[in-house]
């Protein structure tokens, strides 16, 4: 199926690199 | 105990980054440069988190994401019978919209935000000039009216624009060919 991602979902991953 | 790999979440397509400086002793494509491409939602945060912001750009310059393959410019094969959804923005906007607008831009494109018509996309164009900062959504076909408009509605929403805000959609034929400032609407929302 199509990869679609919300909005909220995508803006979780923002900082996530960050931290760990 | 077993660790899982870390698996990164692949996006539907694969985006490039285009970055656009105006040195006016260059041709013009000759000041377009391609940054990078990215296919996952980690790199595209990595990406993001360590470029400048687009209200931190020099006036001139312009930030551009496309599917790979297609070249942020009217004469691709697959912008070339399309148009582009443009949210002008004022002056004081660039301190207070013009950040948010591009990201929420940005995440509508790479989460494929509008559904099944998100293959007529082709990429979105974000021009940082002194009279007036735009945003704009490129489409493949601007005969594709159903998924012209559909685009337009979740692009205005996802924005958070008030429903009785207008926004146009231009035909880059049009746009190319125009003798004044003004183009004509192809479509509204």
């Amino acid at each position: 199926g199509k990869r679609q991602y919300k909005r909220d979902f995508l803006l979780g991953f923002q900082f996530m690199a960050a931290c760990t | 105990v077993v660790v899982e790999p870390h698996v990164k979440h692949p996006l539907q397509n694969r985006w490039a980054l285009w970055f656009y400086k105006n040195d006016k002793s260059k041709m013009w494509q000759d000041n377009l440069r391609l940054i990078t491409k990215f296919d996952t939602v980690e790199d595209f945060w990595a990406l993001y988190n360590n470029i400048q912001l687009v209200s931190k750009l020099s006036s001139g310059c312009d930030y551009s994401v496309f599917k790979d393959g297609i070249e942020p410019m009217w004469e691709d094969r697959r912008n070339k019978c399309g148009g582009r959804w443009l949210i002008t923005l004022s002056k004081q906007q660039r301190h207070t919209e013009l950040d948010r607008f591009w990201k929420e831009t940005l995440l509508c494109l790479i989460g494929e935000g509008f559904g099944s018509f998100s293959r007529d996309v082709c990429g979105a164009v974000v021009n940082v000039r002194a009279k007036g900062d735009k945003i704009a959504v490129w489409t493949t076909n601007t005969e594709n009216g159903e998924a012209v408009t559909y685009i337009g509605r979740k692009y205005k929403e996802g924005l958070g624009l008030p429903p009785k805000l207008v926004i146009g959609y231009q035909a880059h034929a049009d746009t190319a060919t125009k003798s004044n400032s003004i183009t004509k609407n192809k479509f509204v929302v």
